[in-house]
């Protein structure tokens, strides 16, 4: 992360901001969602309260414009600059400018900007924060379209604005306010007070679910699979990465590796040969390679040959030795050809039948040294295929050195 | 040299202008220093190349240009 010259900050926890005026891109009441979703986020994270203000000068003023627009960086049209904002400071200090010749959206599509994910972004600045070269944080400065549900900061965000201002108090404040019919309050009519009705209601941040202890013996897993050599644990947003080239299990989120894939996979498999990997979630799936995900995903699983009656897997793991790749649903599996990309004949038959010991649905799956791994719940199988044989029963997290 | 071709010409007018925006390039105006203006514009590229983890060659090649062409935030990245 970085921050500007000297580090500007604002010298108090309670920063207001107003919305001067909307984009007819979108509905009012979605760009007043975006701002404050965007404001959220910062102070989920920090002890800095937003107050928003409907007349006369707050800390943060916001708008749109395009062009020239009375400072000394004029927009550029559709595309390039999106938005720019300016470090904490009186008068012009704090307030983002949002280009109105983009197209802006509250939806997470390749088609416009999502102004949640820019608003997020300038308020950063407007804090004091400056561009992060980590791909894949949110003050990265090239846009990034990625999936807005439950969206988290990256760790580098994370501590460039606890640099600033520390993390939250113990009851984390937010003053969230409930998307209202903007109306711009001329000064005769600016009440003094805030009517009751716009009291803001205090609302705890939905705060997400913190990573598991990599030890907790009660630990399970949406997915896994290797990859180049490594081996990707995923639950929720998070990753375990274990690999050969470092001793440590390094703790990710789904978003570092690939901004823009949905967090909570249902199942993951590589395959090697072709240095692809691809994740399932629901009835659609992706694939990658390496932090780069492949155009035209994602795809329907109907694609792969599952029947429609199919609306999500839960798991799969690809035999490197017979180029088959096995998907477990409930308890029954097929067997995919990799090489004639097609469902075999036969299928689905019982796991039961064919994988000796495992006798009850698969999370999550993956071969290692020739073995398969099968996980349900927080125990691991360990299965050698060719001979039938369940070898041993493990803890999920046998993998992290505990 | 060879002559630019036309988009060769453009790429680098649209460099120049990116890197000035973001990267504090500032371009003698005398032609006299063109010599030291292009020393100049690459160390700039290199620094563009490093920030985000392209190949540092001190060039406008294909990746650069792309990285350069994409929507972004309008606020410098490196800033004197």
């Amino acid at each position: 992360y970085s921050t500007f010259p000297r580090s500007p900050t604002w010298k108090k926890e309670d920063v207001t901001y107003r919305i001067l005026n909307y984009t007819p891109d979108m509905a009012q009441a979605d760009v007043e969602e975006a701002i404050a979703k965007a404001f959220q986020l910062w102070s989920s994270v920090t002890p800095l309260r937003f107050t928003r203000l409907y007349s006369g000068q707050a800390d943060i003023m916001i708008s749109f414009s395009s062009g020239f627009h009375g400072d000394f960086y004029s927009f550029d049209g559709p595309g390039g600059t999106l938005a720019h904002a300016y470090p904490p400071g009186s008068e012009i200090g704090g307030d983002a400018h949002f280009d109105e010749d983009e197209n802006w959206t509250k939806f997470s599509t390749y088609i416009g900007y999502n102004l949640f994910l820019v608003a997020a972004h300038e308020l950063g600045h407007s804090l004091g924060l400056g561009h992060s070269n980590v791909f894949g944080a949110l003050m990265y400065p090239i846009y990034t379209a990625r999936d807005t549900r439950d969206f988290q900061l990256h760790q580098d965000d994370i501590d460039g604005i606890q640099a600033l201002y520390g993390s939250p108090r113990e009851s984390p404040p937010t003053k969230a306010f409930p998307p209202q019919e903007p109306t711009e309050i001329t000064p005769a009519e600016a009440p003094t007070e805030m009517s009751p009705r716009e009291k803001p209601t205090e609302t705890t941040p939905s705060k997400p679910p913190s990573r598991p202890e990599d030890c907790d013996p009660r630990l399970t897993f949406d997915a896994i699979t290797t990859l180049r050599g490594e081996t990707l644990f995923f639950k929720g947003s998070y990753v375990w990465r274990k690999s050969p080239y470092f001793s440590e299990i390094e703790h990710d989120t789904i978003s570092s590796f690939w901004p823009s894939l949905i967090a909570g996979f249902d199942a993951a498999y590589e395959v090697d040969k072709k240095d692809r990997v691809l994740f399932f979630k629901d009835d659609q799936y992706w694939a990658v390679s390496g932090y780069n995900i492949e155009t035209g995903f994602p795809k329907s699983i109907q694609n792969l040959g599952f029947p429609t009656s199919v609306r999500k897997i839960d798991a799969a793991v690809h035999d490197q030795n017979t180029k088959r790749t096995y998907f477990f649903v409930g308890n029954k599996y097929w067997s995919f050809n990799e090489n004639t990309q097609s469902m075999e004949r036969g299928y689905p038959r019982k796991i039961s039948t064919d994988f000796q010991g495992i006798g009850h649905t698969v999370d999550a799956a993956f071969q290692k040294n020739g073995y398969f791994y099968f996980f349900h719940g927080s125990n691991q199988y360990e299965v050698d295929i060719k001979k039938q044989k369940l070898i041993r029963i493990m803890k999920s997290n046998s993998w992290f050195n505990c | 040299f060879p002559a630019l071709r036309e988009n060769e010409n453009e790429d680098m007018q649209f460099a120049k202008k990116y890197l000035k925006n973001f990267y504090d390039f500032k371009e003698e105006k005398n032609s006299l220093f063109k010599a030291k203006n292009l020393n100049h514009m690459a160390d700039k590229i290199r620094e563009m190349q490093s920030f985000f983890g392209l190949e540092v060659t001190g060039e406008l090649n294909h990746k650069t240009m792309d990285m350069m062409k994409q929507a972004r935030c309008g606020i410098p990245d490196i800033r004197s």
